[in-house]
């Protein structure tokens, strides 16, 4: 079973198209594991991807270095999974 | 759940249980509603269609929920969508003129194989399960593998990426089940295809920047559609053309369904803005539901009143 413990989800705020540009090159390191929930497109749309925990250096180092704007959209995905599942299991029980 | 009625509207289900609700709605209302199985998954299972109809020979108004394995929102919006269809039939008299003149078809989980899976071994994911061979990555994305600007530089022809466009136009089971059935029926009216998340309600086109025929009318209406559905919760959509609106998308649903005729071809992404992702916390089912209920009446009415 996958789990997403100490991944993180960023919402990634462009400024302009060179930055954007830097995004989609992120983007394609495939060796990240990056999941881009909203993709880089234009400077007025957010950008959101889930960075596993052995990314989350090299993304923040990335967004640090060049000056791209970001916050943290979820701490830990699997907290908030885990938490999905205890309403689900006591959904089930009532 | 012995009834419908006592069904947890709020919370997010198994595929066994969204299955067993659908059964028990069609015995309930069977003078309505019929279930149509389209096709099969690649896993096998069932395309589960609910069929809302009140008279033969009727035009169509074609809604799919769950078609992104991990938006979750989306069956459990269904769900919501397949009950009020039948509470307010006879008492909304908008719906019930809609209902006297139009089927209703309803897909709630168009992608079962991918939702069961992230249910039990990866609740992020999107695609399908169809493997791919000489790769030992899953899946292609059903938003992708459509026959109108398929393989364009909207979608990915790398297997382990999330937007892969699939072997071939309507590779996918789950996608040639629609395609035939859309087809087959050759009248429908409407086609709405449920995303989420994002907030945004789109038309034609993905694929090219080309404005679609119907443009001004597809855009006024989603205006009205969008402000119907703020008017419940204030929730903010942004509406327009995919390409214009988010990026370009080659392959998707409504630019085959629009070109295909199907002129009130519309997708949607529902709640939430930034907070949760696909894992909007299940106390915003009813919200959701409720206001998205609200556009897609809209939209509907719109179709009944303008005849084409």
């Amino acid at each position: 079973k996958t789990t997403f413990e100490g991944h993180q989800v960023l919402r990634i705020t462009a400024q302009d198209a060179a930055q954007i540009n830097l995004l989609k090159e992120l983007s394609e390191q495939q060796h990240l594991g990056l999941d881009l929930w909203m993709e880089p497109v234009h400077e007025s749309l957010p950008v959101d991807v889930r960075v596993p925990f052995n990314s989350l250096q090299a993304v923040r180092s990335f967004l640090g270095y060049n000056h791209i704007q970001y916050r943290v959209m979820i701490e830990d995905v699997q907290d908030l999974l885990d938490e999905e599942q205890r309403h689900m299991l006591k959904s089930h029980v009532i | 759940p012995r009834t419908t009625d006592d069904f947890d509207y709020a919370n997010y289900h198994e595929l066994s249980t969204i299955n067993s609700f659908m059964d028990m709605l069609v015995a309930e209302n069977n003078n309505l509603i019929s279930k149509i199985v389209i096709g099969q998954s690649y896993e096998g299972r069932p395309l589960n269609v609910l069929k809302f109809s009140t008279g033969a020979n009727r035009p169509g108004i074609w809604i799919d929920t769950g078609i992104h394995a991990r938006e979750w929102i989306t069956p459990a919006s269904g769900i919501w969508f397949a009950k009020k269809i039948v509470n307010d039939y006879g008492r909304d008299s908008v719906l019930t003129d809609i209902l006297n003149n139009y089927d209703i078809f309803l897909e709630i989980v168009t992608n079962p194989d991918g939702y069961q899976f992230t249910h039990t071994s990866n609740r992020m994911w999107r695609k399908t399960r169809k493997p791919n061979p000489g790769s030992s990555c899953v899946g292609v994305d059903p938003n992708r593998n459509w026959d109108t600007g398929f393989g364009g530089p909207g979608a990915s022809g790398n297997p382990c990426d999330e937007t892969y466009h699939g072997p071939s136009p309507n590779s996918e089971p789950e996608i040639k089940a629609i395609v035939d059935f859309v087809k087959s029926h050759g009248n429908l009216k409407t086609f709405l295809s449920i995303h989420s998340y994002s907030q945004m309600l789109l038309y034609p086109y993905g694929y090219k920047s080309t404005p679609a025929k119907d443009q001004a009318e597809l855009h006024e209406l989603a205006r009205k559609a969008t402000a119907e559905l703020q008017s419940l919760h204030n929730t903010r959509y942004t509406y327009g053309s995919i390409i214009t609106t988010i990026y370009q998308a080659d392959g998707v649903t409504i630019d085959w369904t629009y070109d295909q005729g199907i002129k009130y071809s519309y997708t949607f992404e529902l709640r939430d803005t930034g907070r949760y992702g696909f894992v909007l916390p299940a106390d915003q089912i009813l919200p959701t539901a409720e206001e998205t209920w609200l556009a897609l009446m809209v939209i509907m009415e719109h179709t009944k009143n303008n005849p084409y």
